[in-house]
C-alpha cells in the first residue's frame, strides 16, 4: 500500500547540504499498524510528510496504492490527501480564527458534505476525543492537549483508510492518551492502516510493528507488542 | 518565593463562564523542584502563566518574592519576566523569521549584553541542548523536538533563578529528554527553583515534590522521587 524505494531528502541551506533521509526502503501493507520511533531530528516527520503526499523526496520513489506519487497531478494529490489519508500533524496546524467545530468540519467541506450532516459528524468526532464541551472554543482558547485532540478529530472525520499520526499523544496525560489510542485501535480493527510516530515506548506498544530511524536511515524494523 | 492565595481564573465565552482555576493555594519555596501534573485541560498552563507573571488571576493574590504581583508596574513585570524567570512554553513561542541563534540571544538583547558575548553564550546554550549544528536554522527548518530545545535554551540563557517549564520534553525521545532533565538537575543543584509541568511520570520523578491538578483544583501535593 505504502512503498518507499530508496527515499532520500536533502535540504540546501546556503552553505551546507543537510541530508535528512539517506535512503529509506519501507513497505507498509494495507491494514498494518506501524510505529515509527527514533531520536529527535532523525527524520520521522520528514518521512511522514512524504508518506502523506505533503512533500516530495529529493531522490527515490514513493508509491501509494500501486501508483507513483511523483506522476500525480494536483487534483489526484488533493483527492488522496482529503479522502484517503488522515494526517495528525506534530504541530496540529489548526486554523487559528476558527472554532474547534469548524476546524473538524473542514475536511467534510472539501468533500462536499452538506452543512447539517457536517455539524453532526464533527460534534460526534469531538465527543469521541472528549471535547464535546469545547466545540466552540478557538485554538487559543484551548489547552495544548485539547488542540492536539482537535487535530486528531479532524484527521479522522473523513474516515480515511490510512491514518498518519505524528506524535498524537505528545501533549496528553496517560488516561487521555489511552482514550486516543483506543480510537486508533478501533480504526485498525476495521481494516484501516495506521502509521504512528511516537517517542513513547508505552504508546508504541499498541503497534504491531516498530520501525526505528536513526540519522535518516532505518536502524531496525521488527514486530511490536500490538496491545 | 512563589505564593498563590486562593487563585481563581475564569473565562467569559459569551454565553458561558468557564472556571479554569477554582481556588489554588500553593506555596513554593526558593530552591524547590516541583512537578505539576494533571489531566489535559485541568489548568496547568493557566497556573504556569500566572506564576510567570504572563497572566493575571480573576480572583485571589499572587506574590513573588514577597511582593504582590497585582501591584507591579509594567517595568517591574518586564524585569521579572526577563531576568528572574525563565519560561519554556508548551507551544515554544519562537520567532518564526529568526534563526535558533537569534531566538536564544533575544533575552540577552533585552538585558543589554553586547553582541560578541551574546553570540558566544547563545552558541554554548544551543550546544548544551545538542543543537550546535542547527544554530542558523529557522524554526520551520527544525524538527519539533529541536524547536522545543531552542525554547529550553532561550529560557535558560539569562541564568534565571526561577525556571517554569511547561512540558519541556513533550516532543523528545527518551535519551534527549534525559539530557534536558540533566540540565535542569544542574540548575536545581545550583540553588535555583524549578517548576515543571509534565504528564510523563518518568519526568516527574526528577522533582522533589509533585502537585496534581484536577478540574482547576489541587488534588494532591506530596513528596516526589527526586532522582
Ligand atoms: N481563552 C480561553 N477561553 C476559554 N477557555 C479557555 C481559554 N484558555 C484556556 N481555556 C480552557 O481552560 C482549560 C485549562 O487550560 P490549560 O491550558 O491551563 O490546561 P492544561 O492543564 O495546561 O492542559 P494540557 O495538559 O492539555 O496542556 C481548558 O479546558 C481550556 O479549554
Ligand atoms: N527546511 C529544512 N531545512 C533544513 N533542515 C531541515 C528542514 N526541515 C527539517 N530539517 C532538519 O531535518 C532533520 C529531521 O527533521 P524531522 O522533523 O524529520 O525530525 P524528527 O525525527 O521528526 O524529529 P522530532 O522527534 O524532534 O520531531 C532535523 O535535524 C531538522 O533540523
Ligand atoms: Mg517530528
Ligand atoms: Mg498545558
Amino acid at each position: 500500500l505504502l512503498r518507499c524505494i530508496d527515499i532520500r531528502k536533502t535540504y540546501d541551506l546556503g552553505a551546507q547540504k543537510i541530508e535528512v533521509l539517506k535512503g529509506i526502503d519501507l513497505h507498509i501493507e494495507k491494514g498494518e499498524y506501524v510505529a515509527i520511533m527514533g531520536p529527535s531530528g532523525s527524520g520521522k516527520s520528514t518521512l511522514m510528510n512524504i508518506l502523506g503526499c505533503l512533500d516530495t523526496p529529493s531522490q527515490g520513489r514513493y508509491e501509494l496504492d500501486g501508483e507513483q506519487v511523483a506522476g500525480m497531478n494536483e487534483n489526484e494529490l488533493a483527492d488522496i490527501r482529503n479522502r484517503k489519508i488522515g494526517f495528525v500533524f506534530q504541530t496540529f496546524n489548526l486554523l487559528a480564527r476558527q472554532s474547534a467545530q469548524a476546524n473538524v468540519e473542514l475536511p467534510l467541506v472539501y468533500s462536499g458534505v452538506k452543512a447539517a450532516t457536517r455539524k453532526k459528524r464533527a460534534k460526534e468526532a469531538l465527543e469521541a476525543v472528549g471535547l464535546g464541551q469545547r466545540a466552540d472554543h478557538r485554538p487559543n482558547e484551548l489547552s495544548g492537549g485539547e488542540r492536539q485532540r482537535v487535530a486528531v478529530a479532524r484527521a479522522l472525520i473523513n474516515r480515511p483508510s490510512i491514518i498518519l499520526a505524528d506524535e498524537p499523544t505528545g501533549n496528553l496525560d496517560t488516561r487521555t492518551s489511552i482514550e486516543i489510542m483506543r480510537l486508533f485501535n478501533n480504526l485498525h480493527q476495521n481494516g484501516n492502516t495506521i502509521v504512528l510516530v511516537t517517542h513513547e515506548p508505552d504508546i508504541a506498544e499498541y503497534a504491531h510493528r516498530v520501525v526505528r530511524l536513526r540519522d535518516g536511515l532505518i536502524e531496525s524494523d521488527a514486530p511490536g507488542v500490538g496491545r
